[in-house]
């Protein structure tokens, strides 16, 4: 599976 | 950080701002749906369980932490400090009805088959419908408070501003995150008709009323 984009927003 | 994001977040902020203001100044929460209420405070549990594991920046642990504790306080004062007010004949909207398909489809349709991750798909799918009881609230009264259409007000703009940083990110950072993109648009187009009442009337100084 593809990484999950980053968790950067709220 | 872009403008747009940062701009949302304070929208955000603000709409969590004035709802307070309203139930702890009218010290009622007339015309508020615990249910949405209810719905966005699992939306900030299940999205912010990285607080403690995974730090980003100050600013960003900050607004978690004050999103969390803003909206539990928010039940607080809705179902123990005035729960005379609340007003749960016009609140009934099926949860049931959001949550379940909510959490099916968060297992089907997500980034990574992880608790983690499925917990934060859970939280953007809920987030884009939590709002349906509340609004469902006003089409039963056929009204709304002025400072409660400026609190939706301020919460619709926020999810549409951060599609204009999705925008952004995608054209200048490579970011893309489709979930959370599709269940944004979602989740704006949801106040499209109260967005058109809201400027036709509350911006002419009227009440916000739906035409009956």
């Amino acid at each position: 599976r593809v990484n999950p984009p980053q968790k950067d927003e709220l | 950080m872009n403008v747009f994001r940062l701009t949302g977040d304070i929208a955000h902020l603000l709409a969590i701002i004035l709802l307070l203001m309203k139930i702890w100044k009218t010290r009622s929460c007339a015309g508020v749906s615990g249910k949405s209420q209810m719905m966005f405070a699992l939306v900030f549990t299940t999205r912010y369980l990285d607080l403690i594991t995974n730090f980003i920046s100050l600013y960003n642990t900050t607004m978690k932490m004050i999103f969390i504790a803003s909206s539990y306080g928010t039940l607080y004062l809705m179902f123990l400090k005035f729960r005379a007010t609340y007003d749960s004949n016009h609140d009934t909207f099926r949860m049931e009805f959001l949550v379940v398909p909510v959490a099916g489809l968060s297992f089907l349709v997500n980034h990574d088959f992880s608790p983690l991750e499925i917990l934060w798909t859970f939280s953007i799918y809920l987030e884009s419908v939590a709002i349906l009881p509340q609004l469902f609230m006003i089409s039963k009264t056929g009204e709304a408070e002025t400072i409660t259409s400026h609190y939706l007000f301020a919460l619709g703009s926020y999810r549409a501003l951060y599609i204009l940083n999705w925008v952004y990110r995608f054209y200048f950072e490579g970011f893309f995150d489709l979930i959370a993109v599709v269940a944004g648009c979602v989740q704006t187009v949801l106040y499209c008709d109260f967005f058109y009442l809201y400027i036709t009337k509350v911006w002419k100084g009227k009440k916000l009323t739906l035409p009956a």
